[in-house]
C-alpha cells in the first residue's frame, strides 16, 4: 500500500 | 601528499562495516579540514555521508585537496588485515592512482602496509538542505538495532510515530503486527542508556526495515544514535565516531500510493 520516494525528490544535486 | 594516522585504528574498520553493505563504491575527499564521504546507494534511496574531522586524527596533513575513489570491498579487505588496536595509517602522493594502508602494532614490533588501486567515479553530489527537524530522538544504539531486528521480521517496513509521550516503533505484515514504545527516560544514572526527546510538533513517517537495518552496522561505533525526522522529508540516522567525526544515514520515507 505503501511505496519507496527516492532520495533525489528530496535532495538537490549539486 | 597525503597523510593521516589514526592511533585508534580500529574505528576506521568499523567505519568501513557501517557502510559496506550499502554501498560498493564511494569517494573519499580529502582536504585540509579532515576526510569525507558522501554515497547513495544504487537505488537512491538512502545516503551515507562520512566526516572525520582532521584534528581528530593524530598525524594529518593534505597539502592539495585529493578525491580518492575506492572499491569498498576492497578497501574493507584490506582493513581487515589489520588488528583491532592497530594504528592505522593513510597514504597518498598528490594526484597519485594508489593509496597505501600501513597498519602497526601498538609496539611497533609489527608493521604491514598495502596498497590499493584508486577508482576514478564519477558520482552525484547531493546538496542537502538545513533542515530544522521536528523530532529528535535519541536513544540507546544497540536498542535501536534490537527493534529493526525485531520488527523486521513482521513486515518490509517500519512506522515510526514520536509525541510527546514518546516514540512508537511498529510493523505489520503476514504473521501479525508489533509494537514498540520508549518513553523519555526520567533519569538514567548513565547518558548513553538515555532516551531523549525533543519535539516541535509529532512526526510518523514508515521507512523501509532493510535500511534501516543496514544503518544499524554503525551500532559499533556509537554507543547512542540520535533520529531527526520532520513530516516528508528523509529521516537522518546519525552515530558519532569516537571523537573525531560523525556517520549519517539519509533515508526516503516510504509514501501511501
Amino acid at each position: 500500500p505503501n511505496h519507496q520516494t527516492s532520495l533525489s525528490s528530496y535532495f538537490i544535486k549539486s | 601528499m597525503f597523510e593521516a594516522r589514526l592511533v585508534q585504528g580500529s574505528l576506521l574498520k568499523k567505519v568501513l562495516d557501517a557502510i559496506k553493505e550499502l554501498l560498493n563504491e564511494a569517494s573519499w575527499d580529502c582536504a585540509d579540514s579532515g576526510i569525507q564521504l558522501q554515497a547513495m546507494d544504487n537505488s537512491h534511496v538512502s545516503l551515507v555521508s562520512v566526516n572525520l574531522r582532521a584534528e581528530g586524527f593524530d598525524k594529518y596533513r593534505c597539502d592539495r585537496n585529493l578525491i580518492m575513489g575506492m572499491d569498498l570491498t576492497s578497501m574493507s579487505k584490506i582493513l581487515k588485515c589489520a588488528a583491532n588496536d592497530d594504528i592505522i595509517t593513510m597514504k597518498a602522493q598528490d594526484n597519485a592512482d594508489t593509496v597505501t594502508f600501513i597498519f602497526e602494532s601498538p609496539s611497533q614490533e609489527k608493521v604491514s602496509d598495502y596498497e590499493m588501486k584508486l577508482m576514478n567515479l564519477d558520482q552525484d553530489h547531493l546538496g542537502i538542505p538545513e533542515t530544522d527537524y521536528a523530532c529528535v530522538i535519541k536513544l540507546p544504539s544497540g536498542e535501536f538495532a534490537r527493534i529493526c531486528r525485531d520488527l523486521s521480521n513482521f513486515g518490509e517496513s517500519i512506522v515510526i510515530a514520536c509525541s510527546k509521550e514518546g516514540v512508537k516503533f511498529s510493523a505489520a505484515g503476514d504473521i501479525g503486527t508489533g509494537n514498540i514504545k520508549l518513553a523519555q527516560t526520567s533519569s538514567v544514572d548513565k547518558e548513553e542508556e538515555a532516551v531523549i526527546i525533543e519535539m516541535q510538533e509529532p512526526v510518523t513517517l514508515t521507512f523501509a526495515c532493510r535500511y534501516l537495518n543496514m544503518f544499524t552496522k554503525a551500532t559499533p561505533l556509537s554507543p547512542q544514535v540520535s533520529l531527526s525526522m520532520s513530516p516528508d522529508v528523509p529521516l537522518v540516522v546519525e552515530y558519532s565516531i569516537g571523537d573525531i567525526g560523525q556517520i549519517q544515514y539519509f533515508l526516503a520515507p516510504k509514501i501511501d500510493d
